[in-house]
């Protein structure tokens, strides 16, 4: 049974709470929701912006009695450079295996003169959708669907930015 | 950099 988890369940203010079956924590700061072009994602308070997971700021979601394989995860506002005056953001995904280890992988947006196509790298397994374009009016969001391949002890999953 | 998590997507294996 696959369980989907959205930004939208992440209570505001909060930084250690069970979501959806996972124990979920953020740090330093607190779970800070931000909705752009109708997709609501969660982030984390402090850093460069204060409501999304910026460079230094971890968002960790583990799982004490059970692993897991991930179908998909979709991470919003990865812009490509123009829009705001900004880099090619760079979404750094780290998951721990019980069978492989520590495991990191990386999406870069990479930047498109002209949309679309909009494109994203992602140095793991499966496929990249751009779900809203990456321009001033979109939500530079993207869906990763079968992010691990056939990794399937999954103990823990955590998120932080690069530098772009 | 920065971005938000919009959803996650999660089997446990028995």
């Amino acid at each position: 049974t696959v369980i989907t988890i959205n930004g939208i369940d992440f209570p505001n203010g909060l930084n250690n709470q069970t979501i959806g079956g996972l124990s979920w924590t953020s740090s330093p700061g607190n779970f800070q929701q931000k909705t752009v072009a109708g997709y609501t994602g969660v982030g984390i308070t402090g850093g460069r912006t204060g409501d999304e997971i910026d460079i230094e700021e971890f968002l960790t979601a583990t799982s004490a009695s059970f692993p897991f394989w991930v179908p998909s995860f979709t991470l919003g506002v990865l812009f490509d450079g123009p829009e705001f005056d900004d880099v090619q953001e760079v979404a750094q995904v780290t998951i721990v295996s019980l069978s492989q280890g520590t495991k990191v992988f990386k999406l870069t947006n990479t930047y498109d003169a002209i949309i679309p196509p909009d494109t994203a790298s992602w140095t793991g397994f499966g496929t990249v959708t751009n779900l809203s374009p990456s321009t001033g009016a979109g939500g530079a969001v993207w869906k990763i669907t079968n992010p691990f391949g056939s990794i399937n002890d999954i103990t823990s999953i955590e998120f932080t930015a690069l530098t772009g | 950099s920065d971005f938000t998590l919009v959803q996650l997507q999660y089997e446990p294996v028995p």
